[in-house]
């Protein structure tokens, strides 16, 4: 049994575009209780990415807009991937969640290493 | 092999008080890469936690001192136990790392699902 992307991902999402204020990112984050927020334009598509550390940035240095803040190369995964690759390249890249994008770029969940975390439970 | 919490934690920690003012606690998460930092006593004593989600919470609402996001009750692991016994923790109370402390409740370190999730990859 090989877990897929899809097995463990997240499939409610919640999405800001590059004019939300910061402070509204932050109100998602807590409303939700999550940590990721993919950016996305007026198509849907993915351009940037905003998470809490993010925000605790925009604290440490006064940003006044997302854009100061946010990531613009996004790291992605897609449903048909592995859950050890993803395990990798979020590793690699120190970050704790990817967007799940299908193939017209349209963000459609998250995978995150609490989602990973997950599996090293006993009997998953 | 049954890793233990000590052999994928991470052994450095920084703590901050709960006098510390929000902004210097982000300045330690951006600055050092984290998401979490205990709060501690004079003792150093866990006293509490704060993550960059509580960041983005006083962002949301507009929060003065630390002491209005800080969670009092913390959720700690221990360096014997197991990892699966830690990853089903974290996963019941929806948390992404705890603090390591030993018998004499001094924090040691960290385990989030950042460091569980490095053994879901192929080969961990
Ligand atoms: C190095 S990580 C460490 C802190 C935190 N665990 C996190 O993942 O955000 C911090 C930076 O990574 C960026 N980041 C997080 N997820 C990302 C992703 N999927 N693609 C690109 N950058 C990402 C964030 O925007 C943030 O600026
Ligand atoms: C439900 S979690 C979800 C967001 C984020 N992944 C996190 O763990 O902080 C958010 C709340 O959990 C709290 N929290 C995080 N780690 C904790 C721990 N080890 N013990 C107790 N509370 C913790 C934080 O202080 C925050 O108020």
């Amino acid at each position: 049994y090989e877990p897929r992307v899809r097995d463990v991902m997240t499939r409610e999402v919640y999405t800001a575009t590059i004019d939300t204020e910061i402070r509204e990112v932050a109100k998602l984050i807590v409303k939700h209780g999550i940590d990721h927020v993919p950016i996305v334009d007026d198509q849907g598509r993915l351009v940037g990415i905003v998470t809490s550390w993010d925000i605790a940035k925009a604290v440490a240095e006064n940003a006044k807009s997302l854009e100061e803040v946010m990531t613009r190369r996004v790291i992605v995964a897609y449903e048909s991937e592995s859950v050890d690759v993803v395990a990798t390249r979020l590793t690699r890249h120190k970050i704790s969640g990817a967007p799940v994008v299908d193939s017209a770029g349209r963000v459609i969940g998250v995978i995150t290493t609490d989602d990973l975390a997950k599996l090293v439970r006993r009997g998953a």
